[in-house]
């Protein structure tokens, strides 16, 4: 399994991409520190933020999603998980902005699909 | 029942398409299914309008009146249908196309609908027969947990723990036989699930997330819907 790294600062990083760089022989490869991941995700995303306080919260947001990104790593490893299109958004932004799935109550009456036969 | 199965591979399945910033994955989930019924009935795979179900489908839950269908803050595949069956059918996406906002107001034309739904109906809990459903009446609006699905980027979605509380509504569009699994050192069968998140989100815009035990609740909301064949009309 995939665990999160840490860089020297102690500060979190993505352990799903790692940046290798040519040119450097004997080199270790070069983690990426969560400045550089959110400068890729800033530029991969075309995200812009409206001023440095929103920036410095969304890079802190953004932080927070690695880690969260690391967790549900742990607990899907059938799956690759890490950062997406969403990692600057909190989990409450997130489920109002892109989910919207009223409160499921079925009618009583609702249409039941007839059983069909799965053998054969 | 085949042991794999996609819809994509058998022209039921528009591209992937983008909801934007928009709570609006319900009309998303039920266009596609009559997307697919429609293909089914008629031959003809024709992108349908999320817009005019944002604009102008606000059904209630019978059972719970303030509960209805409101564009970008949500709404229900089962409501959306019902709406759909009442209006007459659903027009074309380039019709009415989708803007991600819900502040216009409606502008449905009832000449120019090109899907009618027959009927619909919700599926049982049992995944042979969602894969029965799947199989025989083309893709299934679902609803699903989606806290895994703000990190996924590939592969197939089997957490161990995931809740079951349903909050988006996605399309089930297929199933395999052998995701590999390289933790658990072994084949997983899978549901196929198309997005509306654009194709930069996931396996180009879809879903992979294991059968067998309601992962996410995606087992406990099927709908399938049947279209009317409008070239005989």
């Amino acid at each position: 399994i995939s665990t999160a790294t840490f860089s020297a600062e102690g500060s979190e990083v993505d352990p799903f991409i790692r940046q290798v760089t040519d040119g450097h022989d004997g080199a270790e490869p070069q983690l990426l520190t969560a400045e550089h991941h959110f400068s890729l995700f800033k530029s991969r995303f075309k995200k812009s933020y409206g001023s440095q306080e929103e920036h410095d919260y969304r890079f802190k947001v953004f932080q927070d999603n690695l880690r969260r990104a690391a967790r549900h790593q742990k607990l899907d490893p059938s799956a690759s998980h890490g950062v997406t299109q969403f990692s600057d958004l909190t989990p409450r932004e997130f489920r109002r902005t892109y989910l919207g799935l009223r409160r499921l109550r079925l009618p009583k009456d609702a249409t039941e699909a007839p059983i069909l036969p799965t053998d054969n | 029942l085949p042991e794999d199965f996609d819809w994509r591979e058998n022209g039921a399945v528009t591209p992937v398409k983008n909801q934007g910033s928009c709570g609006s994955c319900w009309s998303f989930s039920t266009t596609g299914a009559l997307e697919g019924a429609n293909f089914l009935a008629t031959g003809k795979l024709v992108s349908l309008s999320e817009q005019q179900l944002v604009d102008c489908d606000h059904e209630c839950d019978p059972e719970e009146p303030g509960s209805c269908d409101s564009g970008c803050n949500g709404g229900l595949m089962n409501s959306a249908f019902e709406y759909t069956l009442k209006a007459g059918g659903l027009m074309r996406e380039e019709d009415y196309p989708y803007t991600g906002t819900d502040r216009g107001t409606c502008k449905f034309d009832e000449s120019k609908i090109a899907a009618k739904v027959a009927n619909f109906s919700v599926v049982s809990l049992d995944e042979d027969q969602i894969a029965a459903n799947l199989v025989k009446n083309g893709p299934l609006a679902v609803a699903i947990n989606a806290v895994f699905m703000q990190t996924y980027i590939k592969g197939v979605s089997c957490p161990y723990i995931c809740s079951k509380r349903l909050d988006h509504g996605v399309l089930l569009v297929g199933y395999g036989s052998a995701g590999y699994a390289p933790v658990r050192m072994k084949d997983k069968p899978y549901w196929i699930i198309k997005n509306s998140w654009g194709e930069n989100w996931g396996e180009d815009g879809f879903y992979k997330i294991c059968r067998g035990r309601n992962v996410c609740g995606v087992d406990s909301m099927v709908s399938t819907v049947a279209a009317v064949n409008t070239n005989s009309q």
